[in-house]
């Protein structure tokens, strides 16, 4: 019923009383920042029409109507020494983790989303939609096969003069490991842990893709619908995480966009964990 | 070589972008699972014998200590039989870049109270979590664990490594006087 915050040293993470992110504090700044999961709708097309296909593997053709998962989070706070995280439940499908390391200047979104049902026939394609108040313009980045960051700009190419008959899709582009908008003052970030589908269809918004179900072939070979069974049958479970990072453009060093470098490093190659059992040997031994 | 080479076989199917995307027949996608596995397995060997060279000396008293050096590929799911059925276990953690990093480690276990020592014979503070209900109740998630322990690997040196003694603590009065305080954290920038 009321607010929530958790933070460290770094940042102040707060939750609206629907359980929702609210906003984020950090270098004495409060950015009003937001995030639903919402659904885009899988077109359902006639195949035999190059231009009326069906959202598929190969292709996301959304029928241009988005639902939110949920209005309501329930949340659960847990705190401790290393880290403060905040675990919402939008439904019996979708839920999320939500963390601050004592030691990390970043925001953890560790999403879990699935089986998607589908037994109003509907195919689904899920995303993580944040809203900030940062100015963009219509401009984003997203980085390109892991090379550099390409300068994205909302109904527009470089090349030639554009009028997109589908504003969501036309506007969607691959992120490999990095999606972010800034301003003159602000910059925001979110670092994903595998390619996504990702824009900002809205002035202050990034969305990502992270789950898709759906139910019939888009023609262009696979020859079967994105409908991946699961382990039970009832779809498959993904699991994964988003790092969001948020600030000023002009710090003293590292800059922003040296500290999302660096976050690219550790999270895309990441320590090599191995686990040894050691109950045949006692610690002196080991040490 | 021949290990490696499973594994090199492996990268050089996944090159096809049907392997990445999802394009692939649901099939197809379950074979190419089951041949990434079996570069990884096999790639493990050489892991293994490479780690035991480096983290044991040749004297007497540790020509005894081999180590298995498991990987726990569904950690993503909270689930490792090592850290959840062994009273005592080692994590080692090997940086793959150029430049000292921290990490906190996360890891599934069954009980609730713990100690987490660094090789000085330092205890490192830890902290234990409940896994989500969420992830608990999946039903393909065959665990007995409820809990994740928490702790900081600082100073994971570059392309080097720094291994974790973890025991479960069977009493909770139980005192090592041998064990020294942790010092205070150095200052972490990059």
């Amino acid at each position: 019923q009321t607010s929530v915050s958790i933070g460290n040293k770094y940042l102040n993470v707060t939750f609206g009383e629907d359980g929702f992110l609210d906003s984020v504090t950090t270098e004495g700044v409060t950015h009003k920042l937001t995030q639903y999961f919402l659904w885009y709708e899988g077109a359902v097309g006639n195949n035999r029409e190059f231009l009326n296909r069906s959202s598929g593997a190969y292709i996301f053709r959304p029928n241009n109507t988005e639902q939110i998962i949920s209005n309501k989070a329930e949340i659960q706070v847990v705190r401790g020494p290393h880290v403060e995280e905040v675990r919402q439940v939008f439904n019996s499908w979708v839920s999320q983790v939500i963390r601050v390391y004592r030691e990390e200047n970043f925001i953890e979104f560790e999403w879990m989303i699935g089986g998607i049902p589908v037994a109003d026939k509907i195919g689904k394609e899920l995303i993580s939609r944040f809203y900030s108040g940062i100015k963009n313009n219509g401009t984003f980045y997203t980085d390109s096969n892991g090379r550099e960051m390409l300068r994205r700009v909302r109904n527009h190419r470089d090349t030639w003069n554009v009028r997109l008959e589908e504003k969501i899709a036309g506007n969607y582009y691959p992120v490999t490991s990095k999606i972010a908008i800034e301003d003159d003052q602000h910059r925001f970030s979110l670092l994903t842990d595998r390619a996504q589908g990702g824009s900002s269809l809205f002035d202050g918004s990034i969305e990502l893709m992270v789950h898709r179900r759906l139910l019939h072939d888009d023609a262009f070979g696979v020859a079967e619908a994105l409908n991946e069974p699961g382990v039970d049958g009832n779809g498959l479970v993904a699991r994964g995480k988003h790092w969001l990072v948020i600030g000023k453009k002009s710090t003293p060093s590292p800059t922003i966009k040296a500290r999302e470098r660096f976050l690219q490093n550790q999270k895309l190659l990441p320590n090599w964990l191995f686990f040894s059992d050691a109950t045949s040997f006692n610690y002196g031994d080991w040490m | 070589e021949d290990h490696l080479t499973v594994l090199r076989e492996a990268m050089g199917v996944m090159q096809h972008h049907d392997a990445i995307t999802g394009t692939e027949k649901q099939k197809v996608a379950f074979d190419y699972s089951r041949i990434l596995h079996q570069g990884m397995e096999s790639c493990s060997v050489n892991v293994k014998s490479a780690l035991n060279q480096l983290t044991t000396r040749d004297t007497d008293a540790t020509k005894k200590l081999k180590f298995s050096f498991n990987s726990c590929p569904r950690l993503n799911i909270s689930l490792c039989d090592v850290s959840e059925s062994s009273e005592q276990f080692i994590i080692t953690a090997y940086n793959p870049l150029a430049h000292s990093v921290f990490e906190y480690i996360r890891v599934p276990v069954q009980g609730d109270s713990y100690v987490v020592k660094d090789y000085r014979n330092v205890e490192i503070q830890h902290q234990i979590v409940s896994i989500p209900d969420t992830v608990k109740n999946l039903d393909f998630r065959k665990s007995n664990s409820s809990n994740e322990l928490i702790f900081l690997a600082s100073e994971l040196p570059p392309l080097g490594y720094k291994s974790f003694f973890v025991s479960r603590k069977t009493n909770y009065n139980e005192i090592d006087n041998n064990t020294q305080e942790q010092p205070e954290m150095p200052q972490m920038d990059h």
